[in-house]
This record gives structure tokens, sequence and C-alpha cells, in this order.
């Protein structure tokens, strides 16, 4: 059965796009097959790096793998609740259509909390949240005391995935992998990444969330963006960039990722 | 009369509650009157980082320099023609208010386009945007050649500015000043960080903003978030931080970025 992943924070700028074109790309290369919906349904940015890539590829004439991609739009409905029910099919449908030919489904959830995005997160089997290494972002998740830096009550994101997760234990009788990873991380910071660190252990034994290996800030994450390129692509895509140590340190930083996601049917 | 500042950009994560809350503590230590509006209604980070001041003075007795601010809801209405006509009077009964006791009324807005958000940019007197150093950021300004990086045709927020634009000169026969600044500069990014530069300077003239000098990436800009202060702030909170070349940098941005701004009332 496909497994869906949703890369979810309601925060936004936390690197979800990033994160999902490039667990996209890597698993393609992995052999198997990915469907992708982006559900930020007015920027876009996931279903516009797709875009980019298809459009490199009949520009170069290169053959580059790509997810089966299905685009879901906004009911413009003026009833609320009518247009719930209407989204709430269109949604189903998407899935459904998808699980039938994708080994592994990648959702983008937008940085706000809309129906959409719920219905994703209920339906999730992998919830990768990045998150940048600052306090800003971490009070989507919890507070946290100013003076001793400990963990306080969780906040609306995290309240959002437990009611999902809920949901989906209700309805599906399973369980959600809720995976939290720091992203954009700065090689010139000390005390505070200290803190944020200490504070997302902390949370995750309390709100049940496991911990894997982030990103650094590096530029390869999103210079290829108009070629709708990844650094997983560099050796055929014909571009100029050339390695840098920075490429062979973020290569490993998405392996990394992928070992402690432990996704089903990937060695490794 | 008050000078309305929009902080204003679609894409999550570019800086506007960093900007709002810096340009706000600037303005006040600068002697002015701040009122401040955070319309992000969810995750309302410029609230909780003047929530945190607030509580860290009374912790602390201190008495830093606060902001007036009113906190609108959203509608509840399930009848969207209703909802938005409730917004609307909410939005100008608190602009109306702020107005006859301040010097300068920052507006927090969401990364996202919502109806609060356009009422904001449509009174705004300064709208001023943060913007990543990167094509992902770029895309909701314009499009970009991704062979030439030529700046192609404007994109959805430059639309809804302008939009904006036209609703305050037919309703108020007065312009807006739309000011673009970068954010989260790294400091080991030359290509990309070039090409970024050449678009939006490229994109000012075709689409009328100034370009205003931006901020690097610096811990410093939110480190302090948990404490509700700013680098401004450091001399007189009783933190621990201690200054650095970069916070010396950081305040020189900050001047700076006023300067370029050229708000009423400001002496350089
Ligand atoms: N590891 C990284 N290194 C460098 N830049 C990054 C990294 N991750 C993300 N970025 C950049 O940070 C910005 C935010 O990333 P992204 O758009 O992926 O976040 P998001 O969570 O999808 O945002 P939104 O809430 O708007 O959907 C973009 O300009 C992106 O190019
Ligand atoms: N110049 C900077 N240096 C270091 N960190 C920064 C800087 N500007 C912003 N940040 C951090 O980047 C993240 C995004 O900033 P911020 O929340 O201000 O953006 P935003 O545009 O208000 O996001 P949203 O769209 O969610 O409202 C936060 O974690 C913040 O602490
Ligand atoms: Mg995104
Ligand atoms: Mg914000």
């Amino acid at each position: 059965a496909a497994h869906v992943i949703v890369v979810g924070n309601e925060k936004g700028g936390a690197g979800k796009s990033t994160v999902a074109m490039h667990l996209a790309v890597a698993l393609m290369r992995m052999g198997k097959t990915v469907g992708a919906i982006d559900l930020d349904l007015r920027q876009r940015t996931f279903g516009r790096y797709l875009a980019n890539r298809t459009q490199w590829c009949e520009k170069r004439g290169l053959d580059l793998p790509r997810p089966h991609e299905i685009i879901l739009t906004p009911s413009t409905l003026r009833d609320l609740d009518l247009a719930e029910a209407e989204e709430t099919d269109r949604f189903s449908d998407a899935l459904s259509d998808l699980k039938t030919r994708c080994d592994f489904i990648l959702i983008d959830a937008p940085g706000a909390d809309t129906l959409y995005s719920r219905l994703a997160h209920a339906s999730a089997d992998t919830v990768i949240t990045p998150v940048n290494d600052s306090f800003i972002d971490f009070d989507l998740l919890a507070e946290i005391d100013p003076e001793t830096y400990q963990v306080g009550k969780p906040s609306l994101y995290s309240e959002m995935v437990w009611e999902c997760r809920k949901q989906k234990a209700a309805t599906q009788k399973r369980s959600i992998d809720w995976v939290v990873m720091r992203n954009r991380v700065s090689m010139l910071d000390a005390r505070n990444k200290r803190r944020v660190g200490e504070g997302l252990k902390m949370l995750s034994q309390r709100i049940g969330f496991r911990l894997a290996p982030g990103f650094a800030e590096r530029v390869i994450y999103r210079e290829l963006f108009p070629l709708g390129l990844t650094l997983l692509d560099l050796t055929e895509s014909g571009s100029t960039v050339t390695f840098t140590m920075s490429h062979v340190a973020a290569r490993q930083e998405l392996r990394d990722l992928l070992i402690v996601l432990k996704l089903p049917g990937l060695e490794g």
C-alpha cells in the first residue's frame, strides 16, 4: 500500500517545500514511484518546483525522474460548510487515485491551518516537520520558559497534529509516525542552537515525535529551484554547478534523514 | 497623521514578524508612539513577541518601551460575504483608534492572502517586504528565466500589492511607498546572491518598489524572542547576552534600513 508522507508545519518558511522536493527526488532515484500533491494552493512552491523541472527537461531534452502530480483547487462556494464538503471529496479522490499507482505520496502542506492540510495530516503515515533553529518557530510547537528554557504546554501546531492523530487512529486504526527535523541550521550559533536542541529533545518525549538529523543552511538547497533540480540531479542535468564540500555534506544530510525516517521498502 | 507601515510578504518565513518587531522597537527608542496590529491571527508571532516583552518586564521590574497593540479576531460567520463585512469594520475601527494616538502603526501581515492582509496593504503609507535571498521567495514577486535569469512577468504577491495600490489611490488619493529588503542573507553565497540581487534590481524598476539594505542571517535577530527583547534593548534588559561584532553589525543594518525608509518625522 502506498506510504503517505506529509511535510507539515504551520509556521511559514520552515522548509516544507524544500524538504518535500528533496525527498521526492531521493525516493524516485531509489527506484520508487512517487505521487505529489501541493496543498499550498496559491503559492504552490512544490508544484512550481515540479513545473520548472518539466520545463528544464523539455528545454534540454532530459528525462529526469518526475512524480505523478495531482493538482487540487480550492472550493469557490461561499457557504463554508458546502465548501468543506467539496474539498473533502476532492482530497480523498486525489489520494485514492495516487494510491493505486505510487509507492510513496509526498504531500506539501501550507504554512497555514487549512482544511486540506488537516485532511492530509489525518491521512499521513509519516508527518515530517522541518523547523528553523529558532524559538520563533518553536513557539508553534510549545511554550518555553524564558529563564529556564524548560518546555511548557504544547501549542497550535502540536495540537493540530494530535487531533489529526486521534482522527486517524479512530478512522483507520493506524498511527502516524511524526518526525521533526531542524532546517537551515547555522554553523555560527552555539548557545541558541543548544537551547533549541534541548527544547526539541524534551518536547519529543512529551508529545511523541522522533527527532531526525536536519539540514544546514546551504545555498545548494535553494539555488536550483529555477531549473527544477536538486543536488541529486546534478550529474545528469546539464547544469554548470560544480560539486563542492557543501554538496557532499548535503547529500549526506539527505541520506541520514532517509535512514532515520525508516520508510517501508527502502534498504537504509 | 499617523504613518502606517505594513510588513508584508505572502511568502512564509521571509522575516515579516522579525522586521515588524525590530522596527517597532527602533521607532519607540527614537521617541515615537507606536501602534501594533498582528494580522497573523492564528500564530500571532508579533503579538507573542510583544506578550513575551510584557512578561519579561513584569518579571524583572523593567519599563521597556511597548507599543499600543490592538488584537483583531477573525469573523466566525459561515457566510463569507457577511464575515468579510464584519472583518472590514473591525479593521477600520482598530486603525482609526490607533491613528488617534500613535505616530507610527506597525502592521504585521500573515504569510497568506487574507482579507485583513489586503485591507492593511490598501491602508499602508509604507509597505516593507522582506525576502529571503532565494528564487523560491522571488517566485512570489515575479517569474525568472532559468537560463538567462531575466525577470519575467510579475507574480502573485506583486499583483496583490498593485491591486491594493490602485485601491488606495482611488479611495485615499495617496500612494504607497513599497520597499523591498533582503533578509537572512548568507555570508557564504556568491553566485546565487548576485543573481537574486540583479533580479530584484531589474524588478524594482519594472514594478515600482525601492530596494533597501537588508539584514544578514544573525542569531541576534531571533535569539531574544522568548524574552520579548531585541538587540536595541540589550543595555537595560538584564539579559546576559554580551555584545559581539554581530550585534554591532545588526544595529548598523537596522539604522541603514531606517535611513532608506525615509519615514516622516525622523532625523536620519
Ligand atoms: N536547508 C536550507 N538551506 C538553504 N536555504 C533553505 C533551506 N531550506 C529552505 N531554504 C530556503 O528557505 C526559504 C523557505 O523554504 P520553503 O519555501 O521550502 O519553506 P516552506 O515551509 O515551504 O514555506 P511556506 O510556509 O511559505 O510554504 C526558501 O527561500 C528556501 O529556498
Ligand atoms: N535576519 C535574521 N537572522 C536570523 N534569523 C532570522 C532573521 N530573520 C528571521 N529569522 C528567523 O527566520 C524565521 C522566520 O522569520 P519570521 O517568523 O519573522 O518570518 P515571517 O515572514 O513573519 O513568517 P510567517 O510567514 O510565518 O509569518 C524565524 O525563525 C526567525 O527567527
Ligand atoms: Mg512551502
Ligand atoms: Mg510572521
